[in-house]
């Protein structure tokens, strides 16, 4: 059962969402979390929820990983977070960069494209 | 195999055995390169792997293996995208000419990789985002993409003076028909053709500037010339 290895990624990718606020692992029980941006957290919270269903089958009447998927539950309840890809419904703003898209979150980031190099081995 | 290194370094290298080309917190890609004939001091690139480390939310480690004649178009595990996760489709996998090319896009660190199979050796290409091949440490100062080949490892002026069985006259027009500019490109394809005796291998030198032109965000670096260090001086080497 990998569900502390589920915990341990949820809270190593919200740290970086945070500001401040206390870690609101949910370990072992439904945890608060300090201070995150909502879309961020969404997409931590699929993930987290992701990692609970690939280790169901063998957490099957582990206490912490039916607190965690209770609380991940609540979590996206309390943050309005969509099942699917997307993060809360959001009223208004500039949708969140993705963060899988480099180039699109180094130009928002920087307000120009990323420099590139290149490499090449060939021949004999 | 020439290694082009990302500071336009043009180096001539034996690196027999396996060597990294690239070693960061996000990419390690290490080429394994043996003689093209028994005793010869020149080597051809017969395997490469590439492993595409774990980021959070975009994709699970994702290992990519080539060898000579067997060029898939999947990662090790048969997939051909990042995994489950939410951003799994920001690294995919496609071939244009199963067997011969593949292509590997890696969106989540601004990443393009080429493998190529042409006269029975590999070719790497790769164009990274700047700040994604700086990112490493101390400890892993050997990539050959950065620093080019170590000086032990380039093939020295006499070391490529080897002739083959075909005459440096016919090397010149061989090379010459894809590659009108004398750079170090069309030295290399000369070098080649002398020592492997395989006009074939005109194809490596020509697909390697092709990529070097589409990767290239300054195309005044396109052409380097033998007054760059380490470039084959081939026809030069051979009177």
């Amino acid at each position: 059962c990998k569900i502390l290895r589920c915990n341990a990624e949820y809270v190593s990718s919200t740290l970086s969402l945070r500001r401040g606020g206390s870690p609101g692992a949910l370990r072992g029980g439904g945890g608060r979390a300090g201070g995150v941006g909502s879309s961020g957290l969404c997409r931590a919270l699929r993930s987290y929820a992701l990692c609970t269903r690939r280790t169901a089958r063998t957490c099957r009447g582990d206490l912490a990983f039916h607190s965690a998927v209770h609380g991940i539950e609540d979590l996206m309840i309390q943050h309005n977070c969509s099942r699917s890809g997307s993060g809360p419904a959001r009223s208004s703003g500039p949708p969140a960069p993705d963060p899988c898209d480099y180039e699109g979150r180094f130009s928002r980031l920087h307000g120009r494209p990323p420099g590139f190099l290149h490499c090449a081995s060939f021949g004999d | 195999p020439h290694v082009r290194s990302f500071h336009h370094h043009f180096h001539t290298c034996r690196v027999q055995g396996a060597w990294p080309l690239l070693d960061n917190d996000f990419l390690f890609v290490q080429a394994t390169s043996s003689p093209v004939a028994w005793g010869a001091n020149a080597t051809t690139t017969r395997k490469l792997t590439i492993i595409f480390k774990n980021m959070q939310e975009c994709i699970d480690q994702k290992v990519y293996q080539a060898e000579v004649d067997n060029l898939p178009a999947a990662f090790e595990d048969g997939s051909i995208n990042g995994g489950d996760r939410p951003g799994g489709s920001s690294l995919s996998i496609q071939t244009a000419d199963p067997g011969s090319h593949v292509q590997i896009q890696a969106a989540y660190i601004g990443t393009t990789i080429i493998i190529r199979q042409t006269a029975g050796q590999l070719s790497f290409s790769i164009k990274v985002a700047e700040e994604v091949a700086r990112a490493f440490s101390a400890e892993q100062d050997l990539q050959l993409c950065v620093g080019g080949c170590p000086p032990s490892q380039r093939l020295s002026r006499s070391e490529r003076n080897r002739r083959g069985a075909i005459t440096i006259d016919t090397a010149r027009q061989l090379c010459k028909e894809g590659l009108p500019v004398e750079d170090a490109y069309f030295h290399s394809c000369v070098f080649d053709v002398l020592i492997s005796g395989d006009p074939n291998f005109t194809v490596a030198a020509q697909t390697a500037l092709e990529d070097a032109r589409a990767f290239l965000p300054d195309l005044e670096k396109l052409h380097l010339f033998p007054s760059d260090a380490g470039v084959p001086l081939a026809s030069a080497a051979f009177p």
